[in-house]
């Protein structure tokens, strides 16, 4: 059972934190990957330019793509979970091309993908698919940037899109009712399709209260997230996962904190299966269909 | 008596809120002059651009210089504050040359004050040069990035140059302090220059109270500062400047909460003489005698 999530967005917007966070295990090693690949091209970049006038080449870092697997198990089912980033995604100074390894990376997958499904022998064929990508938004508190609209774009046609406000604890409640306004309105002004659960499967008859619940993730959307694998005791005593800051702890699975809880429900909990459904039925058939058309 | 005071940073760094903090007033008006660009410039790009595929040019916003002013009142001295902002500044997909018109705005500053100062009759040169540029830095809690450094290095031998760290209720009090020995070894690394009180001036004999005063404040550089005019009853009735969290509140001139008050005894309370003097005697003259030269 394989779940492949791309986890993308600016550096130290929290991603590792959070993928560690929801799957409560360290998958992808803190600060080891980011920092080390930045600082060896930071140290060849200064080396190189002692240059008095900044280029646009010298500000320019490389997008890589990394993908990390884990064995988790969920609620009893075995998962093989793979998180696939991009270190580099908007850190030059020029990010006209930063998308283009990203959407290389989604469209390789589809190819392996239908050039396994073609083989005579197919009964193995491994589904490295991207089921769900996790797009990071900066809390700034005011609209998409136009690095966000132009990512978002490029992939909301291959991709289950989920974006999420990082961070979110930089943001008063108010704050972040207000920025998911906004960010709606983008998103809807930009036709940009995000992922919404039993869009696909709307004629299944669902009971009551699942659709309550999903109705109720749904009006959560974009989720304001905050990640941490730390844990803190309360005054109570109790145990939670969360940050410590000197005027108050914010607490990673108390919703009246933040929106993650849901965020585990929808890439975790309940709607696993609509994710690799659409992804197989929808997202990868279309992939196909246009490609074979060339 | 003229202060002018350079904001520059990212879009909703809490460049306005934090000026408006610093002095107690609305001298910013909140969102009115971003928001109003910003919104403009994207509708007609929208407009514009139906296009599937996002060119660099698309994602280009301009960066514009505005100037607000106000007559302030400090301890009994008139100031007349001027705050330079750069709406547009990092907002792009391509910033290569972000900071050109944030340069050419402090050179011509200094350009109409070495003609003012040509003149026959000198008696009323107006001091609109830079005397401060804040410069504030996005709390990845990571390392500066290209164009934080590219901008820096840009200006730093031209103003005070004064790093912040904006927003800084992001980071927990460990993070901060890594944050800002990382800062501070970028910025020895990069050769930027930063204003030091009493470099300048450390042949006259300061008391040994304002000197520990002093190095208290340069212990904590970058600043890490919070930013807000709005009022927060607290449990014992106290009204404070602050964020309300649902985890808790933040105040603004709390010393355990952030550098807010050291940032305000560096730019108004302590150093107004040594900023001005520093600029004129130091930044000015070797700029004329660059200028001289050619
Ligand atoms: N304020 C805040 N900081 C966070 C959060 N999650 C992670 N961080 C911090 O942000 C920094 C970068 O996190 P990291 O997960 O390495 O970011 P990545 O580069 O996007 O993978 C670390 O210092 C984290 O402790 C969050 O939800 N809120
Ligand atoms: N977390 C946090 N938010 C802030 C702070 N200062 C301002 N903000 C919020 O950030 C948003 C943008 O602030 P603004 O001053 O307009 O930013 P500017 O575009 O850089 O001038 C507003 O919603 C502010 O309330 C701060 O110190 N911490």
């Amino acid at each position: 059972f394989n779940l492949n999530i791309m986890a993308i967005g600016e550096s130290r917007l929290g991603k590792s934190t959070l993928i560690n966070t929801l799957f409560n295990r360290e998958i992808i090693p803190k600060h080891q990957i980011d920092e080390f690949d930045n600082d060896e091209d930071d140290e060849t970049e200064y080396q190189n330019g002692n240059h008095d006038h900044q280029t646009a080449d010298e500000g320019d870092v490389q997008v890589k793509i990394k993908s990390t697997s884990a064995d988790i198990e969920e609620d009893g089912v075995k998962l093989k979970v793979s998180i696939i980033t991009a270190p580099g995604f908007g850190e030059s100074i020029n990010n006209s091309d930063s998308w283009k390894p990203i959407v290389d990376e989604i469209n390789q997958r589809f190819d392996s993908y239908l050039e396994a499904e073609s083989r005579i022998n197919r009964t193995n064929v491994i589904d490295n698919r991207i089921h769900a990508f996790l797009y990071f938004i900066e809390p700034t508190g005011h609209s998409l940037r136009s690095l966000d609209i132009a990512i978002m774009k490029q992939v909301h046609e291959k991709v289950n899109l989920i974006p999420i406000i990082a961070k979110s604890d930089t943001l008063t409640f108010e704050e972040i009712q207000d920025f998911k306004k906004r960010i709606l309105l983008d998103i809807e002004y930009q036709g940009i399709k995000i992922f919404k659960p039993l869009n696909y499967e709307i004629n299944e008859t669902e009971d009551e209260e699942t659709l309550l619940n999903t109705k109720e993730i749904i009006s959560k959307f974009p989720f304001a997230v905050v990640g941490s694998t730390k844990e803190i005791t309360l005054q109570d005593g109790s145990v939670v996962r969360g940050r410590k800051y000197p005027w108050g702890i914010i607490e990673v699975d108390n919703e009246q904190h933040n929106d993650f809880v849901k965020l585990r429900q929808l890439l975790i909990r309940n709607f696993l299966e609509e994710l690799k459904d659409y992804t197989s039925k929808v997202l990868y058939e279309n992939y196909r269909s246009e490609k074979l058309k060339k």
